[in-house]
């Protein structure tokens, strides 16, 4: 498969975080992802899924994310946790 | 399995299918058995039953399209499918929602469309507490799985079973009663969360949001798109911006020539939930990120003028496109695709707002927003007059520009909510 392109990079960050992944965003501190963390996050998606935890956005991991699916997120609360552990 | 960790506190659950879809293949009464079979699986494996209501449900399903006001849009065919609410004392929890641009079958291969049945049952299992499940087999996995077969036969996936019990107690059976099909056993999910390491790193090629003058806003599944040059920004319906930086317009956006450098107008339309982008004489067309073949087209599919516009937005009053330019507008229906008789009239119909807008927006909250330049006019419900009070600045009211003038320069940045450092927001 060939690398992801910007295009799906910024595509996968805003599925990842539509469905809990990664954080919501926070207007105030405009946090951006460090690479790690988008691994981490994509690692855990594939997991979710029963794909092969790869860590990139691979063609398997972008058509999963292309298909159909309930808009409710896979991982609930993920805001309200890192916020506690942030606190911690 | 997982919970959501809300459950109800009644074994008596009420329903009622509250709106049908606009088109469906399927009948009305066939898409309330449907619901009712879907619900009956639940009550099979548990000790939770339900029963139909007229009003105040507590199950109150719905087909909608697009931004339906409660937070998860829908997107056309395709894509999100449906969603419900988890249990609890607000009035919506336990609603269930169903994208109202699928086209929804009943017990036919995935070509033909989505399997209703399928969805329901998923929906229902947040409605009842369940959260999403990793496990294979589960009908509680979030992608769409395609049919599962006749509603009559269907029998929960064991691991669906298990997570039903442990809310409301195992159903008490006979002995003639068969047993759940597909008893493999899984683990518990358990969600691995990612690390959370901020980083601010800001290019320097990048249009100043608390300048303003936007070249396009539009209103995109609820949420607020703010376009200047070759980026934008999104505002979430909570009024949250997503990032005080803006993303690229062809990172997002795919479709659109490389060499545009901006757009004039954005608009998503009412009849199919498709985004319309405007520049100059062109337009084009996108299924959600993506623009869709034989793009661009001319103006004149519209009937409008060549020169290009200035803004278009539907109006929640009454459902109709509008398009500006300079001082004229035109009314546009998305259901006859022609444009009304009568236009263009004058703008000034719009009273207390200048010609040559840079754009509308129609909000969730049910009121309409003109935007030039640095300020902005609200015009409440389906007023035509200005409120009140207003032009008002846009940077300090939707782009989080803290400022005690517009005129700040933006070399302070800490003045302007920029500052480099990173703030954790209960500090």
């Amino acid at each position: 498969w060939s690398r992801p392109d910007a295009m799906e990079i910024s595509k996968g960050v805003d599925w990842l975080t539509r469905y809990g992944y990664l954080p919501a965003p926070d207007p105030l501190t405009a946090q951006q992802q460090t690479l790690e963390g988008l691994i981490a996050a994509i690692k855990s998606m594939q997991r979710f899924a029963g794909l092969k935890e790869t860590g990139t956005l691979d063609e398997d991991t972008i058509k999963m994310m292309q298909r159909p699916r309930c808009s409710l997120p896979d991982i609930i609360g993920t805001s309200e946790i890192m916020r506690r552990r942030r606190k911690r | 399995y997982s919970l959501s960790g809300t459950v109800w506190s009644k074994n008596l659950l009420t329903w009622r299918v509250n709106s049908f879809p606009h088109a469906s293949p399927l009948t009305h009464q066939e898409i309330h058995d449907l619901m009712l079979k879907a619900l009956n699986v639940w009550s099979k494996s548990s000790e939770i039953s339900f029963q139909e209501a007229s009003a105040d449900a507590d199950i109150l399903i719905d087909f909608s399209r697009s931004h339906h006001e409660d937070g998860y849009p829908f997107d056309g065919i395709g894509g999100t499918l449906a969603h419900a609410f988890f249990p609890g004392e607000h009035p919506i929890s336990g609603d269930t929602h169903f994208d109202d641009d699928e086209i929804w079958t009943k017990s036919l291969p995935e070509s033909y469309g989505t399997d209703l049945f399928a969805v329901a049952v998923h929906e229902f299992g947040h409605a009842l507490g369940l959260a999403h499940s990793s496990a294979e087999e589960s009908i509680m996995r979030p992608y769409y799985q395609g049919p599962v077969g006749n509603p009559d036969q269907y029998k929960l996936p064991q691991d669906d079973v298990s997570a039903i019990e442990q809310l409301y107690g195992r159903r008490k059976r006979n002995p003639d009663q068969e047993k759940p099909a597909l008893p493999v056993p899984t683990q518990p999910n358990i969600p691995y969360y990612p690390p959370q390491r901020p980083t601010y790193n800001r290019p320097r090629d990048q249009p100043d949001r608390c300048k303003a003058h936007f070249d396009a806003i539009a209103n995109i599944r609820g949420e607020v798109f703010f376009f200047k040059k070759r980026y934008f920004w999104r505002l979430q319906p909570s009024r949250n911006l997503v990032s005080l930086n803006p993303a690229q317009i062809h990172q997002f956006w795919e479709g659109l020539p490389k060499d545009l450098d901006r757009v004039d107008a954005v608009y998503e339309r009412t009849n199919d939930s498709k985004i319309v982008f405007f520049r100059g004489n062109n337009y084009w067309v996108f299924k959600d990120t993506k623009a869709e073949p034989g793009y661009p087209r001319s103006l004149s599919d519209f009937g409008l003028p060549p020169a290009g516009i200035d803004a278009a937005f539907v109006w929640r009053h009454n459902g109709k496109t509008y398009f500006f330019q300079g001082s004229r507008f035109w009314r546009f229906d998305e259901h006859t695709s022609r444009m009304d008789l009568g236009y263009p009239k004058e703008v000034n119909m719009w009273q207390g707002v200048p010609q040559d807008v840079d754009d509308i927006v129609s909000w969730n909250d049910g009121n309409t927003y003109f935007f030039k330049g640095t300020k902005y006019w609200k015009f409440t419900g389906g007023k035509v007059e200005a409120d009140i009070g207003f032009p008002r600045s846009v940077a300090r009211d939707w782009m989080y520009c803290d400022m005690t003038t517009e005129d700040l320069p933006t070399q302070w940045p800490k003045f302007r909510g920029e500052s480099d450092c990173i703030c954790a927001r209960e500090s």
